[in-house]
């Protein structure tokens, strides 16, 4: 029986699961990387959504793979950030739902991802799942 | 009764759910920014506790707080990931409780960090709780 109270309980509150496409930060596949190191430490997130230009979700990049991405002997080579791209270091298969998920898909995806991209049928972006969406939500249930 | 029975229940699972210290990557207050970049780059962890000598909490260390601590005009200035030192970049307010804290304590900082450092009355690291930890058994409540 618990199982369908925490869910009705995690879907029910007053503030919507997804953060809507609109306030996600994002890159685009074709942006180089030194934008992306930009906007990921300017904003202080680890990881964000990569779209093409038509909106679809290609993928997700992290700060940790940006790094990775231009490591050379004898250190990084800091002048490729202005020279490579976004498509060649995201993780072209991120954690990802269809906006009628089940909540236990997402719940899954969140145990191993700090977010789950959410897409249409067409894979258009419509926004994201965080973790900390199901743990205000948790919090809330402790405190009951 | 629910607030009961979801503390009972994060709590009585097989696996800890304290990732002991020896399990966790740390840096220390005296390393360089190389050293740190390089460890979180390379585990792909977003941020790690810090320590000092003594093996006591001072900070926590993100990738994000990394590359803007070496923001400069018109670009970064690479060279000063060798002098300068993880203590002057680091948070030094980092999400921390005893090793006797109440669930809901940590639940509450959950939801705004990643993870949280456990220190003993003198101040010396423990180990982390993740979010993982606790998403982990919500997964298996909601499935319940
Ligand atoms: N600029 C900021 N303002 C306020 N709080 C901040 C923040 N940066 C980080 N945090 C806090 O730290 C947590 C971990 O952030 P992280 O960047 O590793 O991991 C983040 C980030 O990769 C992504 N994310 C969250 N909000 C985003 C947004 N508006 N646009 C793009 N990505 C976002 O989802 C992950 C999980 O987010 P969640 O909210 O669960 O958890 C966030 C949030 O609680
Ligand atoms: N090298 C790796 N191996 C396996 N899974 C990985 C991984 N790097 C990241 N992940 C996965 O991604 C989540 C977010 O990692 P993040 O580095 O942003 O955030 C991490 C990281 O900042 C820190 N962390 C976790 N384990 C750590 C460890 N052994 N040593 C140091 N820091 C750790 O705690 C945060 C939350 O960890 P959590 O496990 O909840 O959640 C982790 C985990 O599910």
């Amino acid at each position: 029986m618990i199982g369908k109270h925490i869910g009705k309980f995690l879907l029910d509150s007053g503030d919507p699961l997804v953060v809507a496409a609109d306030r996600v930060a994002t890159v685009r596949t074709e942006n180089n990387l030194l934008h992306a190191l930009t906007l990921l430490s300017s904003l202080g997130y680890s990881s964000v959504p990569v779209l093409d230009v038509e909106g679809r979700l290609k993928g997700q990049i992290t700060l940790a793979g940006i790094i990775s991405g231009i490591k050379a002997i004898p250190t990084y080579d800091w002048d490729s950030l202005q020279t490579k791209t976004v498509s060649e270091v995201m993780d072209s298969n991120p954690g990802r739902v269809h906006e009628n998920a089940e909540l236990e898909d997402v719940l899954h995806l969140l145990v191993n991802n700090n977010y789950v991209s959410v897409v249409d049928k067409k894979g258009i972006f419509l926004g994201i799942v965080t973790r900390k969406g199901i743990l205000r939500r948790v919090n809330r249930l402790a405190h009951e």
